[in-house]
Order: C-alpha cells, then sequence, then structure tokens
C-alpha cells in the first residue's frame, strides 16, 4: 500500500516537500 | 454536505495558508478531504538532517473529539515507530486534546524524531540502539534519511 500509495500521490508530496523547506528558508536556517 | 469534522478540517488548514511552517507541511489529497498527506522536513544538527519524511492522516467523522490516525509512508527507523509506520505517541492517545490540530500533531511528530523516550519502545532495536550503540543508531537513520529522497 505505502509505495502505491506514494507514487499515485507523488506531485502532491512533491509540493509539500517545497513548502516544508519554505518554512525554514524563511526563518534563515537554510539558504 | 458540511460536518463539525469537515468545518474543522478547513479551520487546520489556515496555518500553511498564512504562512509556511517551520519543516512541516499537509494538505487534504486529491481525492479524499478525510485523508491528508503530510511531510516533515527536519532540521539541520540531528541524525534526521535533510530527511523529507513523507506521512498519511486519515480522519473519521468524529474528528476532532477522536484523534486521526497517522503513519509514515517513508521508511522510518525511530523508538517510537512501529514497522508499518504507525507512530506510539500519547497526543495521538489518550492525553490529546481536540485543540490540537494537523499543524500541532506534526509538529510534536517533528521534536519527537529527535527527543525519543526509549522507555515505551515500538521499535525496540532502535531503542536499544539509541541508548546503547548511538553510532550504529546514526548510521541507521542516515540510511533512512537517503531512502527518504529517493522514495517519492
Amino acid at each position: 500500500i505505502h509505495s502505491k500509495y506514494r507514487k499515485k500521490h507523488q506531485n502532491e508530496f512533491q509540493l509539500l516537500v517545497d513548502q516544508a523547506k519554505k518554512g525554514y528558508k524563511k526563518t534563515g536556517i537554510m539558504s | 454536505m458540511s460536518t463539525p469534522a469537515l468545518r474543522r478540517l478547513m479551520r487546520d488548514l489556515l496555518p500553511w495558508q498564512e504562512d509556511p511552517l517551520v519543516g512541516v507541511s499537509g494538505a487534504p489529497s486529491e481525492n479524499n478531504i478525510m485523508q491528508w498527506n503530510a511531510v516533515i522536513f527536519e532540521p539541520d544538527g540531528t541524525p534526521f538532517e535533510d530527511g523529507t519524511f513523507k506521512l498519511v492522516i486519515e480522519f473519521s467523522e468524529e474528528y476532532p473529539d477522536k484523534p486521526p490516525t497517522v503513519r509514515f509512508l517513508s521508511k522510518m527507523f525511530h523508538p517510537h515507530v512501529y514497522a508499518d509506520g504507525s507512530i506510539c505517541l500519547d497526543t495521538l492517545q489518550d492525553r490529546r486534546s481536540p485543540t490540537y490540530d494537523v499543524s500541532s500533531i506534526l509538529t510534536s511528530i517533528q521534536s519527537l524524531l529527535d527527543e525519543p523516550n526509549p522507555n515505551s519502545p515500538a521499535n525496540s532495536q532502535a531503542a536499544q540502539l539509541y541508548q546503547e550503540n548511538k553510532r550504529e543508531y546514526e548510521k541507521r537513520v542516515s540510511a533512512i534519511v537517503e531512502q527518504s529522497w529517493n522514495d517519492s
């Protein structure tokens, strides 16, 4: 279930990864 | 049809619409608002550094009175995480208040990653290594961090 679900929602997860990283850039912890 | 659970879930989305939260993100999956996808991105200075861990959160119509079920989809090596990805965390079970929204749940899981309590292990091997062989524990953690990059 895990990999099938993940593949199906791959784009959604990529957007969420970008959003989670954006939070760090805002704080200056990440460049 | 708007239910209390749906109305609450709409409100739970707000934190991310105003400002990105630090290292955690979540949103309803395309075809089912009662099921959210989420990501926890770990800060520098922890063994989980740079990991992009994917999770799925499933809500019932009794949310927020009943907590959602939260599961890691990405492989995880941690004292509080079972082999199937489910998480042993008191704020997801009995000690939970209905005021606890999705961003609080994800933030508490994020801080749990680097502050496990090895005394009530869901993964006893991880708990043992965490206490007795930190180098090996961190090696195992780095392996799943790398895996999280490729598992999307």
